[in-house]
């Protein structure tokens, strides 16, 4: 698979990688 | 295509800090070299460079500061290439990056100063103007949401207008009187943020002229006028009368018309200086001391222009009275007519003709109206010398006289008399006399032209010669010094004559036989159209109506008395509900063993809004059994919307009209990552969220509900987080094991408890059905419809085609009285596939026949329960009747209550 890992906005500059696999609607 | 935003970055601040912002890792790269690139906006293509990658890491940096106003949004496309031969491992990738909005665009407007008008005593709530203002800030956000509010008023005062903070429109608010202030000018603002004070505002001014109607009603300054003048005399300004007007200077609103009451004889006019409203009273024609010394009339005044509807009604014509004294001035003596024609015989001899006796030519005194006793006759022009007159009587006589004096000249000879006042000064009256010949024509009466004399020749067919009888038989029109007719007709029936056409000198109108025809069927005409009317109004009057052009159907349809021909929006689609309260059942919906539960009361994760129009807010738990009684009470629901944890834009006046807004929902889930991410680390990025969508464009037919699940297969516990109804919903769509929600009890019903049926004729539907479950991760529609009913049974719904909108369809139905409580139903689907319930309770007496409609499901996973509970206080036990299933995946269950009391026969059949 083709994996995206995105830094999530924090305010508090605490930093969370959310993972997504290919989604459709 | 992708359903969030997979990343964020705020416009206007430097996200460098953030780096790397997002990675992309391909399984291949355990076993290949592998190299990462992106492509897209912002990257390759202007703006250049905004982001970058670290081809061995896949780390994705943002560069630089970004404007949403410039790029709402960058697609980067991302690849995993093969290190050495460059080939590409992975289909392309597209990385969504979203740049969030912040406020940093005031509201603009249009115009710098509106300009408008409107007419005075205008309704309240009359739209003015509409003002616009634009905010460049993402849309469908709280930073482009503007508000409009008026600051200031000139003149001040009470508020005459009010400004639409929504829509920008600005309406009257109070009576507008132009003869009070004819201009407004107001400081209107714009604030983005709906007004928030934290808002960016703009400013701009609104001029409106309140436009003149005419609504005043002139007056005059004195409540009687008079005036004098001189009899025989005009006058061009007898009197001047002023008006006055509060209406519009100027303008026809204004300005006065003068009308009489009277005037019979038309000797006054009056006319209006349009400079000073003032009214001038003009003698136009001479007015006569001897007849009238003094003249009474009546005047009164009006606008040119149609006064104002709102108060014309109020209008009265009040005569202003005038009185004229006419003025006597000593008259000298005159001759009345002043033109006298005599006949002489043809056959006169010339002995005869000697101080022949023409006539009298007398003078008349004006004073005293009889004959001038103080005057002296003269001949004055009388070139043949043809007469004489006694000079103290006027007695005229033939002095000499020559055929051919007539002959040669026109056929009649003229001359003129003087009648001289004696004393001094000496007034002189002059006379005109006229002779002619008198023959056999010469007893036709006389017409008189402005160029030409002509004498109407006698009836040359006479019928009836008495005097005192009309003439009939033909006419001649001829000139009097002529013999030769210029027309000819005849006499009608009192002696008019029938003047025909004009065709010239010496020709002659003659009627011909198709004159005569068209004549005959002009008569024929005139007697037929009063029986044809008659004829058709009482083809009306016996019901026959004319039918359209083109056929049945064809052409307007008459809209009924008291339906006020609008649309009914009764916002339940397929049934006709009624202003009756609806009590509604629960019904739930158990799986035995397997534990699935769906059940119809609705969780509490969204609002109710009643009427359409007013919105309530916050968290509400609602059971199905308040939602139906809600709907029942307001026939005319608006839908229903609900958000977990934050409310968002988007008015539910915006779903009503546009149906589901997409962008809303992009929107939407941004800003519910955006903020979810804050507040809890440990938070499901799940989310639930039902729209209620009032069948608007794009939604599914029939319903008014979407529930949309956005999971990820790798991450379930969001699950926990639903309400009963959505997480078994959701279950269902991933494939999971249903558990029965704790503290929902489903049963039949007892029949020997205390249960409450439905009054006579009362009915209750449920359909519920489901399709195929979803795949994992995917869309699932959910659609309640609620439906309210009178006593009168009624049909059975279709249930809707689930396969058509989404994976799982539950539809919902209740009809029932004003007092009932439902049981709950129970049912053990032997899967969560499609599932369709049917329940009907009917009440004695009722005809079932026909009634029941049972859809043929066709699919092998479909289950069909029918129940049936008929008729109270019966002691009959129950009848259980379970059909041999011959295939597994088929269930149809068939339980009958049926009570001694009933009255039902049994003739029930159902499939």
């Amino acid at each position: 698979g083709f994996h995206v890992e995105v830094k999530e906005w924090n305010e508090n500059n605490v930093t969370r990688w959310k993972t997504f696999k290919r989604q459709k609607r | 295509e992708w359903i969030e935003f997979a990343a964020a970055c705020r416009e206007g601040e430097d996200n460098s800090k953030r780096n790397p912002i997002a990675k992309i890792r391909s399984d291949c790269e355990e076993n290949q070299p592998i190299v990462y690139s992106i492509s897209g906006i912002g990257i390759d293509q202007p703006p250049y460079g905004i982001f970058v990658i670290n081809k061995n890491t896949g780390e994705i940096n943002i560069t630089s500061i970004v404007d949403r106003e410039v790029t709402p949004m960058f697609v980067i496309r991302c690849y995993a290439r093969h290190a050495i031969t460059n080939r590409e491992v992975e289909p392309p990738l597209d990385l969504r990056i979203r740049v969030l909005d912040i406020n940093d665009n005031a509201p603009v407007f249009s115009q710098a100063t509106y300009m408008g008008s409107i007419e005075e005593s205008s309704m309240e709530t009359t739209l003015v103007m509409k003002l616009i203002a634009t905010d460049a800030d993402e849309p469908n956000n709280l930073n482009s949401k503007i508000a409009y509010k008026i600051v200031s008023q000139e003149p001040a005062g009470a508020s005459m207008f009010i400004l639409n903070r929504d829509s920008g429109e600005v309406h009257i608010a109070n009576y507008l009187d132009r003869e009070q202030y004819d201009r407004y000018s107001l400081v209107v603002r714009a604030s983005d943020r709906d007004g928030a004070a934290d808002g960016i505002s703009s400013q701009c001014t609104c001029s409106i002229e309140v436009i003149d109607v005419n609504d005043n009603f002139p007056t005059l300054l004195q409540n009687s006028y008079s005036a004098s003048i001189e009899e025989n005399t005009l006058s061009s300004q007898l009197l001047m009368i002023q008006a006055i007007d509060r209406d519009q200077m100027f303008s026809d609103n204004w300005l006065a018309e003068f009308y009489f009451i009277g005037n019979e004889d038309n000797c006054f006019e009056f006319v209006t200086d349009s400079t000073n409203n003032v009214g001038i009273l003009k003698v136009i024609k001479p007015l006569n001391y001897e007849q009238m010394q003094s003249l009474q009339l009546s005047f009164a005044v009006r606008n040119k222009a149609a006064f104002h509807h709102s108060i014309a009604s109020q209008y009265q014509v009040i005569g202003t009275p005038l009185t004229i004294q006419v003025i006597n001035v000593k008259e000298p003596p005159s001759f009345q007519p002043s033109t006298r024609i005599f006949y002489i015989p043809r056959d006169l001899s010339k002995e005869a003709m000697s101080n022949y006796i023409v006539g009298m030519c007398a003078a008349t005194d004006e004073e005293t109206g009889l004959i001038a006793s103080n005057v002296r006759y003269l001949m004055g022009y009388d070139p043949s010398s043809m007469f004489k007159i006694n000079a103290k009587t006027g007695e005229l006589r033939l002095n000499k006289f020559d055929w051919s004096m007539l002959n040669v000249g026109k056929g009649f000879y003229k001359a003129e008399i003087l009648a001289i006042t004696e004393g001094i000064p000496a007034n002189t009256a002059t006379g005109t006399i006229v002779l002619t010949i008198q023959d056999d024509n010469d007893n036709c009466p006389v017409l008189s032209t402005d160029i030409r004399k002509i004498c109407m020749s006698a009836p040359s067919t006479v019928l009836s010669a008495q005097a005192d009888q009309p003439p009939k038989g033909s006419w001649t029109l001829r000139p009097i010094d002529g013999k030769t007719a210029v027309s000819t007709g005849v006499y009608v029936g009192d002696g008019t004559p029938d003047v025909g056409r004009w065709p010239g000198r010496g020709g002659t109108t003659t009627l011909g036989g198709g004159a005569i025809a068209l004549m005959f069927l002009g008569a024929l005409i005139f007697l037929l159209v009063p029986i044809l009317m008659a004829m058709s109004a009482c083809c009306d009057r016996c019901g026959y109506k004319a039918r359209p052009v083109g056929g049945v159907g064809a052409g307007f349809e008459p809209v009924p008395e008291c339906d006020g021909g609008a649309i009914h929006s009764w916002g339940i689609e397929g049934a006709h509900p009624q202003d009756q309260d609806v009590t509604s059942i629960s019904v739930t919906k158990h799986a035995g063993s397997a534990g699935e539960i769906v059940e119809s009361s609705v969780s509490g994760i969204y609002t109710n809004t009643r009427g359409g129009t007013a919105i309530n807010t916050g968290m509400k738990e609602t059971s199905g059994l308040e939602t139906a009684v809600d709907y029942g009470r307001f026939p005319i629901y608006g839908t229903t919307s609900g958000y977990r944890k934050e409310s968002v834009g988007g008015t539910l006046q915006e779903y009503r009209e546009g149906g589901v807004n997409m962008a809303f929902l992009d929107s939407y889930f941004a800003e519910k990552a955006f903020a979810y991410a804050d507040e809890d680390e440990g938070r499901p990025a799940n989310d639930c969220l039902l729209i209620y969508d009032h069948e608007g464009i794009g939604s599914p037919v029939g319903s008014i509900g979407c529930c949309s699940f956005i999971g990820e297969d790798m991450d379930d516990t969001y699950l926990d987080t639903l309400g009963p109804k959505f997480k078994t919903l959701a279950e269902i769509c991933l494939g999971k094991v249903v558990e029965p929600i704790p503290g929902v009890s489903a049963t039949f019903p007892n029949i020997d408890s205390d249960l409450k049926l439905p009054p006579p004729g009362t009915t209750i539907i449920v359909n519920e059905s489901s399709s195929m479950p979803p795949q994992v991760g995917s869309t699932t529609f959910v659609t309640e419809n609620t439906y309210a009913s009178g006593a009168t049974l009624q049909p059975a719904r279709p249930i809707p085609d689930p396969l058509l909108h989404g994976n799982v369809m539950v539809t919902e139905t209740y009809t029932s009285g004003s007092t009932f409580q439902p049981p709950a139903l129970t049912i053990d689907p032997l899967r969560a596939s499609n599932v369709v319930v049917t329940e009907r309770v009917l009440a004695p007496n009722s005809d079932l026949r026909g009634v029941l409609n049972i859809p043929d499901l066709t699919d092998g996973a479909n289950v069909v329960v029918t129940e049936r509970v008929i008729a109270p206080g019966s002691r009959l036990p129950p009848s259980l009747s379970i059909p041999d299933l011959a295939d597994g995946s088929n269930v149809v269950v068939t339980e009958r209550v049926i009570r001694p009391a009933s009255g039902l026969q049994g003739s029930l059949n159902i499939p």
